[in-house]
């Protein structure tokens, strides 16, 4: 059970190395565990180091530091044992346009051996999305969902009033 | 296995029967604030049998029936069915689809009661049953597949200890 | 004691009202005490309406509701007895382009009386902003801080490397 | 009364003596994700008391010294100035410019221990004086004057009392 477990641990870091390398752009980052021998009695530590810094406490990273740090560790345990789907809400919402399109490229990639759902107002999300759906209401209360052709999104050009992030 | 549709009645700003179908790799949901998009990860957690109502932002269950918005009246039940393509048969049951339906309504004589039920394809289970059904697919949200709005540095402030047993369930 | 609280309450609340309507474009929200005999021993309650909807509990807002009301707060408050100064960090975090305009345009108003200080990475807020200065690491770990003339944005054209949302 | 200008030297990522002028009206901050944004709200909460080191994302307040980031070696102190236009006495010391200064220094003996001192226009003083002098001004983080990175849906999401109490000290 615990060989198992070590087992595992060791794939998902070894993706976790290697997602952060690609999202942080040369940043370095690694799980670890309290207890080795023993791990279910101890926890699991991230250490995350991006491009020029020192190694810190993750709660001294920046929001979009942190996100960025998350969403590594969600997408390294996906590509080891992916779940059947993934219902994303606004995880975009701390990263600036240059993570944001990363991110972007790795959920399309990712999204090729999994169902991924991402609710999201930012463009560089919504461009590498096969499909969109809008959802919107008409001052009733009522909400509707219109597909990305009635709201002539064919080329991903998102009208700016209802997102232009 | 994937999502293939989604069907709301009622449910939080839904009025109207609504339809969703779902198709593999990466669908993204859009729009203005408040129109409703949140609401739809709402359905999906409560379909998969979410216990309380806090993470639905709802103070009880029947705060999830649609309220009417402005110029209507409450409805008297609410109801999600979710349907999996089960061809991969990760759902222990012999059947190429699964639809999974979960349904609230009002006591007609209690303010306060309503009756809660759950089926799959159409037979009634237990809370009880669902919960098995769906760990053993491994349909859960233990591992971080669903990221509520706001969450996403949760993973990086929950305790050293409860991030270990998101590998535990995987192992 | 609570006279002077019941006024500087009811001025408040005004605030509250007429700010709500405009972000909103039309909804309506105030705010109430548990207890008007003696408000030291209640709490103050938010009501928020949107257009089109239901009074509910400020829980069951969006995120993007949840951010207008809450900015509808803050402001009203201003409105009533600036702080000297305000440092408000990606309180556009959730808004959608619309309600991140009419947020801006505001705080520019209120800035007519009281320095704001906004950190942000949209472009709606930093279109309304005196003047922006820009944040940046050179690979180092060390912060400098630019002025917007050295990264070119006179005509608030933020590059998109930068922030882009 | 209005902020004038801020220095920072080797507090967080701002290494060398980092000089921001402020003027009255809107001023916007922007740049790429861990540039060092909030790092500067967290130098003005600093300056201005904050007792603890959490709100600054720090585990202890030395962790607030400049670490060198990737090529140097940490620093051994740091220090934050800001500096108020004070025409209208909001402050109540008889003087146009009021600099307050606050310094943390890591003890040369101690790998634990350091020192840290409050100079107001070049004068010690102690933190509760701080306290009383920013209290008096109404230069206080109570009206949510200072909302940091995340924080913005707390206003809805503290209690009621609470909530209250941000009119209490209006008036
Ligand atoms: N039972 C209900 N009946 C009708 N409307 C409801 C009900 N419960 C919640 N709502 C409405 O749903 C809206 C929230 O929808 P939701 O959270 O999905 O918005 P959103 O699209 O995610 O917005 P944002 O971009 O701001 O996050 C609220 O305005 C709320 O009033
Ligand atoms: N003592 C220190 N010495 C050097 N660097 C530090 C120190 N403390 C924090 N940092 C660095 O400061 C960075 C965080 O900066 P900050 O939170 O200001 O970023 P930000 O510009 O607000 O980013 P975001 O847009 O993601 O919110 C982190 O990368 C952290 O490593
Ligand atoms: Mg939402
Ligand atoms: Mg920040």
């Amino acid at each position: 059970k615990k060989n198992r477990f070590l087992q595992v641990f060791y794939e998902i870091n070894k993706n976790f190395k290697e997602i952060y390398g690609i999202l942080s752009s040369g940043g370095e980052a690694e799980i670890l565990l309290d207890n080795y021998e023993d791990p279910f009695n101890g926890g699991l530590i991230i250490k995350a180091k991006p491009i020029g810094k020192k190694v810190q406490r993750i709660e001294a990273l920046s929001g979009g530091e942190k996100s960025l740090t998350s969403l590594t560790f969600i997408m390294s345990i996906q590509k080891y044992l992916p779940s059947p789907f993934y219902v994303l809400d606004e995880v975009d919402m701390f990263l600036d346009a240059v993570s944001a399109e990363r991110i972007g490229k790795m959920i399309k990639r990712l999204s090729e051996n999994t169902q991924i759902v991402m609710i999201s107002l930012r463009k560089a999300t919504l461009r590498e999305a096969d499909r969109i759906y809008g959802v919107t209401q008409q001052g009733d209360g009522i909400s509707m969902i219109i597909s990305k052709d009635i709201i002539s999104i064919k080329d991903h050009e998102i009208p700016d009033t209802a997102i232009g992030k | 296995m994937y999502i293939k549709m989604m069907k709301m009645e009622n449910f939080k700003s839904f009025h109207k029967k609504t339809v969703i179908p779902f198709e593999k790799g990466f669908t993204a949901v859009t729009g203005p604030n408040g129109s409703g998009k949140s609401n739809i990860s709402d359905a999906i957690i409560f379909v998969l049998g979410q216990k309380g109502s806090r993470a639905l932002r709802a103070q009880k269950l029947t705060d999830l029936i649609f309220n009417g918005g402005a110029n209507r009246d409450p409805a008297t039940h609410a109801s999600v069915s979710i349907v999996f393509d089960n061809k991969s048969r990760e759902i222990a049951i012999d059947s190429d689809e699964i639809e999974i339906t979960r349904t609230i309504r009002l006591s007609p004589n209690n303010p306060d009661g309503y009756s809660s039920n759950i089926y799959i394809n159409n037979k009634k289970v237990s809370h009880t049953d669902l919960e098995t059904i769906l760990d053993n697919a491994r349909i859960n949200m233990d591992s971080f597949n669903i990221v509520q709005q706001g969450d996403i540095t949760s993973v990086i402030e929950i305790g050293s200890k409860e991030r270990r047993k998101i590998i535990d369930t995987i192992s």
